[in-house]
């Protein structure tokens, strides 16, 4: 399985429709402070279905919504999608390119979608369970992660070790 | 249940111990089991020796050697139950320039089998990228993509 | 005792505003009581606008804005509380190249009445030193300080 | 008030005697990981009366004596000291230049000196407070100061304002 794009709209800075692409390997990720680096791991996450604001610094799962600039009014809508490269076939599906997208509202209404066709958070959740890619998993790894390991008490240790494990 | 535990802490031990020798250049790390009586409770404490220094208490260990500690562990979860891809974010903010190049390094021979978006400020781990995207805000709190460098990989 | 709260609170977030505007380039940030009618047990919450952004919750700032805010901060109770020297270990550390610019000559600014010992892995930061030391260990385990470095301060 | 010296011996990983001199204006410290720059913060509050062993990253106050090395062994007591110019008088003492000593053995006893004198520790609290460099007071300011800062709730930033002001 390999990411192949993620595409934003909406999504926190992302006020403008952005395409990221992605190689094998590592791709690297640079800018300035406050430039939307980190909003793009929030973005991964969030496409893997997060569901706890607070993993995404937020209060409410509105505030991942473009909430406007000086210039620019707020948006109603943040939209985020993973392109994958399923040739391997290691998300269980019949497509060779997989895309998981999700949507949200200022409405709080969320909508998902694989490969375009509706669907329920769920059936996001079961698919990446498989592909090793659940929101437990270390696929989004931060610094605030770092510290929570070691700020933490044996039994907490325990936990994170009983998630990742 | 406790056979399983049992066996999973084994391997994320194994890994943890060589990937923290890997990273340090030396020394040895392990985790303990606080009670190796209560398998299904207890917490789990983690014992590190940095090369050359005496067996330390991590709160006593410095900024660097905490972080490239936990990058040591939270990699040998990742071998444990491996993922496709993985996002780093700046885990690398407390490194030196030495560790940093250890670490992008040993990033880079993990990226065989495993696909990484690493978000950076460090030179040395840019270096280990083979493509590089620029995110800046032109205009005031709208982000944007700038062109997409490839790495020339020296070698 | 309510009234001295009351002038130091006012005292330190105008500091604060100006400080905040000094290290961004603009913008603006104030303190807010909580709860204006309980000056003796409100708690103090921060009111953050980055240039050209919305004012937004603290928590949704970049790890870089964050700690640039707080920088502000911590100087306005410096400010207003001075003390004759000041140890600052690796606060820079979140920062990009251009803030780190901004701190330093702000830094360099502050020095000309506060004696400042700064801890740091910044280039930026170290070129706004007058003198430099090393700390390595040859050995390892043991501290060693290497020659002093005096800077040649350009201008 | 100026700062002069840091002398430091048997203080965590300063092992051999050792001697920083300051200037006014700004000395930067730098170094590899883990090569003891932070040490030396933590010196300078522990010279300055910290009492809680935690602020200096240990458990109990011995673990500020040099532990050992896989070369050697662990000595048996830590001292600090920090010598002032005092011209302008900031100190209230007869002296232009003062020096505060602290040492601690590992039985836990401890000893202080004002210029060489024995003294006890609420003598060297009462006569920094008077030149503002009190534990309290923003003369450390490190990373964990940083994140404490900002972790922090309403109420707590609350303490933490009445502290420094
Ligand atoms: N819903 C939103 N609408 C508009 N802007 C937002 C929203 N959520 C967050 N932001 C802005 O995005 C910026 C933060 O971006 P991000 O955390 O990605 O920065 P970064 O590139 O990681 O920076 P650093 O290098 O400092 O970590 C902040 O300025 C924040 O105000
Ligand atoms: N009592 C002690 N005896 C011997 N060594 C000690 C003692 N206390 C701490 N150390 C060692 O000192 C080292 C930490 O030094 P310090 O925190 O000053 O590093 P640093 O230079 O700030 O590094 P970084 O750049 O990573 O922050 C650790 O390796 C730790 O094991
Ligand atoms: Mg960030
Ligand atoms: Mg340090």
């Amino acid at each position: 399985l390999l990411l192949r794009k993620l595409e934003a709209y909406g999504f926190k800075s992302f006020a403008e429709k952005t395409e990221m692409e992605f190689k094998s390997g590592i791709t690297a990720i640079v800018g300035p402070n406050g430039s939307g680096k980190s909003n793009i791991s929030d973005a991964v996450r969030w496409v893997l279905g997060e569901q706890n604001i607070r993993n995404l610094r937020g209060n409410k799962m509105e505030d991942v919504i473009f909430s406007g600039s000086a210039k620019r009014r707020p948006l109603g809508v943040a939209e985020v999608s993973l392109v994958f490269d399923n040739t391997d076939g290691l998300l269980p599906l019949e497509f060779s390119e997989v895309t998981i997208t999700r949507r949200v509202f200022r409405s709080g209404d969320g909508e998902y979608y694989i490969n375009k066709a509706p669907c329920r958070l769920k059936d996001i959740h079961d698919l990446l369970l498989e592909a090793g890619l659940s929101r437990e998993s270390m696929t989004v790894i931060s610094q605030n992660k770092i510290d929570e390991v070691l700020n933490s008490k044996p039994e907490e240790r325990r936990l994170l070790f009983e998630e990742a494990a | 249940m406790a056979k399983q535990f049992k066996a999973a802490f084994a391997q994320i031990n194994d890994h943890f111990g060589e990937l923290f020798v890997r990273l340090f250049g030396g020394g040895r790390a392990q985790l303990i089991l606080a009670d190796p009586n209560d398998i299904l409770g207890t917490g789990i404490e983690i014992i590190v020796q940095p090369p050359g220094k005496k067996q330390q208490n991590l709160a006593l260990l410095s900024g660097g050697e905490r972080a490239l500690t936990v990058i040591a562990l939270l990699f040998a979860f990742l071998s444990f139950r491996p993922t496709p891809f993985c996002v780093l974010d700046e885990i690398d903010a407390a490194l030196d320039e030495a560790n940093v190049q250890r670490f992008s390094e040993f990033l880079q021979d993990y990226a065989r089998s495993t696909q990484f978006i690493v978000v950076t400020h460090r030179k040395g781990t840019m270096e280990a990228a083979d493509v590089m995207h620029g995110v800046t805000m032109e205009e005031s709190g709208v982000s944007k993509l700038i062109s997409v460098k490839f790495m020339d990989k020296a070698g």
